[in-house]
This record gives C-alpha cells, sequence and structure tokens, in this order.
C-alpha cells in the first residue's frame, strides 16, 4: 500500500508513554508494589501561535510570540502541567512495611509553560 | 558494594561520570538526597531475608489503589479503614520486638496474665504526624467437640484487654492503663483491632517512654482446654503452626502524615 505522505506529524506538545519499571532501576528488593508505573513524559513543540489546548500561561504566550520575531529567545517549554500520586508499599532502612502516598509522581496533562 | 548502597543505579552514574566529568561526584550526591528526601528516606533500604510484609498492609495498598474492590477482594477480611486513612499519607506496620517479649515470672503466672509487647517506633521521622494507631490481633476459631458445643452463651466469649504498660515493669508488677477491650466470641476466626492511639501518640508527639503495651485474654468460661487457644498472641500458642506466626502475630499499625500531599483517599477501579 502506498506510504502516507503529505501528512505532517504531529510534534506538538503533549503526553507520552512511560512505564518506570522499578526492577530497571534496581529498586525492586525494597520496593514491594507495585512493580513498576505509568508515569508518561510530556514532549513536543510549542509552535506559534500556540493553540488553546496546550494549556499555555501568560508568559509562554508572550515568549513564544517574541520567539517568533527573535529565535535567540527560545520557544516555551513542554511540560506537566497536571500531576498525580501513587501509593507504594515498601521496606524501609530498618525493614519496616510503609504505605506512602506520594505526590506528583503521574503526569495527567501537558502544556507549554 | 556501591549500587546497593546508592538508589541511582550504576549505569546512571556512570552516564553522569561522562556528561560531567569534573562534578559529577558531587552533583550525584545531592542527586541522591533529593530521591532520599523524596521517599522520606535516610538511606537506601536493603531488605534483609527475614522481613515480613504483613497481609494488611499489601490488602490495604490493594484496596487504596483500586487494584480490587471491597466488595469483589474475597480474601480482604477488613474494611477499609476510612477514618483513619482520611488524614494519613503513611501507613507504617510494626511487629513486636520479640527478644524483648517479658513472660511472667513463673510464681505469678498464668494463662491470663497480660503478656507485655514492646513496639520499637523510633524508626517514625519526627516530622510525622501521626494521627490514630491500631493494634490487630487474630484470633481464631475454637472448634467445640462433644458436649461443650450444646452449650450458647458466656462458654463462648473472651475477653480482650488491651492495656499500656506505665512504669518499668518489676516481677509480678505491671502498672497500666486500659487503652481498649473487646468481648468477643470464640466461634469465629478474624483479625480484632484495638484503638491504642493515645498510647502511641504519648510516644511520639510527647515522647514519653515507651514501656510496651499489655494483652489479656480472658476466657470467661474458664474452659481449660480454651485457655490461651483462641487470641494468637504468642509463637507457642498453636505448636503445629510455627510457619504462620510471621502472618498472625500481633501487628501495631500507625496512620501519620508527612506534611507533604494529600490522604490515602481511595481509588476506584478504572
Amino acid at each position: 500500500s502506498p506510504k502516507q505522505r503529505g501528512r505532517k506529524r504531529n510534534r506538538n506538545c503533549r503526553r507520552h508513554a512511560l512505564y518506570v519499571d522499578f526492577s530497571d532501576v534496581g529498586w525492586n528488593d525494597w520496593i514491594v508494589a507495585p512493580p513498576g508505573y505509568q508515569a508518561y513524559y510530556c514532549h513536543g513543540d510549542c509552535p506559534f501561535p500556540l493553540a488553546d489546548h496546550l494549556n499555555s500561561t501568560n508568559h509562554a504566550i508572550v515568549q513564544t510570540l517574541v520567539n517568533s520575531l527573535n529565535s535567540n529567545i527560545p520557544k516555551a517549554c513542554c511540560v506537566p502541567t497536571e500531576l498525580s500520586a501513587i501509593s507504594m508499599l515498601y521496606l524501609d532502612e530498618t525493614d519496616r512495611v510503609v504505605l506512602k502516598n506520594y505526590q506528583e509522581m503521574v503526569v495527567e496533562g501537558c502544556g507549554c509553560r | 558494594e556501591s549500587s546497593h548502597a546508592s538508589l541511582i543505579p550504576e549505569e546512571g552514574k556512570k552516564k553522569a561520570l561522562g556528561n560531567h566529568p569534573g562534578q559529577s561526584h558531587e552533583l550525584l550526591r545531592d542527586f541522591e538526597a533529593t530521591l532520599l528526601h523524596m521517599f522520606g528516606l535516610q538511606s537506601r533500604p536493603r531488605p534483609s531475608r527475614s522481613a515480613v510484609v504483613p497481609q494488611y498492609l499489601v490488602d490495604l495498598y490493594r484496596l487504596q489503589s483500586g487494584e480490587v474492590e471491597e466488595a469483589e477482594g474475597h480474601d480482604v477480611s477488613f474494611e477499609y479503614p476510612e477514618k483513619s486513612t482520611s488524614r494519613a499519607n503513611t501507613v507504617r506496620a510494626f511487629h513486636h520486638e520479640e527478644h524483648m517479649e517479658q513472660m511472667p515470672s513463673d510464681r505469678t503466672y498464668s494463662i491470663e496474665t497480660p503478656l507485655r509487647f514492646f513496639f520499637n517506633l523510633s524508626s517514625i521521622p519526627e516530622d510525622e504526624l501521626l494521627s490514630t494507631a491500631e493494634l490487630r490481633l487474630y484470633r481464631q476459631q475454637i472448634k467445640e467437640l462433644g458436649l461443650e458445643s450444646q452449650h450458647v452463651g458466656n462458654g463462648d466469649l473472651h475477653r480482650i484487654n488491651v492495656y499500656e504498660v506505665l512504669k518499668p515493669p518489676r516481677p509480678g508488677q505491671l502498672i497500666t492503663r486500659l487503652l481498649d477491650t473487646r468481648l468477643v466470641s470464640h466461634n469465629t476466626t478474624s483479625w480484632e483491632s484495638f484503638d491504642v492511639s493515645p498510647a502511641v501518640l504519648r510516644w511520639t508527639h510527647e515522647r514519653l517512654p515507651n514501656h510496651g503495651l499489655a494483652i489479656e485474654v480472658l476466657h470467661l468460661n474458664r474452659t481449660p482446654g480454651h485457655q490461651g487457644k483462641h487470641v494468637r498472641i504468642s509463637r507457642s500458642l498453636q505448636h503445629n503452626s510455627e510457619g504462620d506466626w510471621d502472618q498472625l502475630r500481633p501487628l501495631l499499625v500507625t496512620f501519620g502524615h508527612d506534611g507533604k500531599g494529600h490522604p490515602l483517599t481511595r481509588r476506584t477501579k478504572r
């Protein structure tokens, strides 16, 4: 079948999948649960003009505008704008078991800031 | 050895050395400190082989994270402690220090004499504000045999009293105050939760000396065959089930908040 041409891939700022496996970072000996979690990450362009859904600050809008006039000034950055918590069950330094809620571990939304 | 002592994997360290040859050690040390602070740890945990994960905390985690619903989690034998967790973001579990377990002297010993249990709570960080603490005791159904099974009433009942030990114990003398009490029927197997918050708050917030808790089990009918068999507070209680002691032994659970973020509100399963 013919390759799809002419359709530009959306490289704008958005959320991408990122599964953090605790065994990959060598933490599986002390973290009991979960074995890993979907953390996500933000990546992409923040082009001029910024779209509404990119959840931008006034500063990011103005910075993007200035970037369109002067490329020495960088574009706004694609960063997490909303994060959520996860619970972790782990053994601490004294072998005691702790269940704790950790804030800002999962990206819920990305935006240009 | 260094990888076991650090939260940063070796590969990450090598990368840092390549990127910042001059200052990588300092940067890595700061990053390690940030990671430890994030998890509320002093150093990287290195669990021993003897570490035991209480099933209660596993079940709490599964309910809290939405992995199972209470109704579908048949193996979850408790109700989610909404009240305790509504103000807490950290739950810690403690087993008592068995080497400090003090049996009453032979002269004063009877099966109903309270047993003293010491829980070392020194690993609770100073900035963690405890809201509640519960002592969980396992009680095992006594299967009636013969004519005794005909009896219904007080004969089935045990009273469990939980005390705070107020002064260093002397032989045959335990100065205590009652924290919680319950009358239970010995025809069921379940975990029983006792509120020991006043004692734990005194030991942690008020920094008063921790002399332990005392547990007294009174069998109201004093049936000799039932004495000391219902509530699992001693390793040697059931001679044929030593292996399950790790999971059935008394458990002290604290609910606290370290001032960071939100409490352990339950998530519903997607």
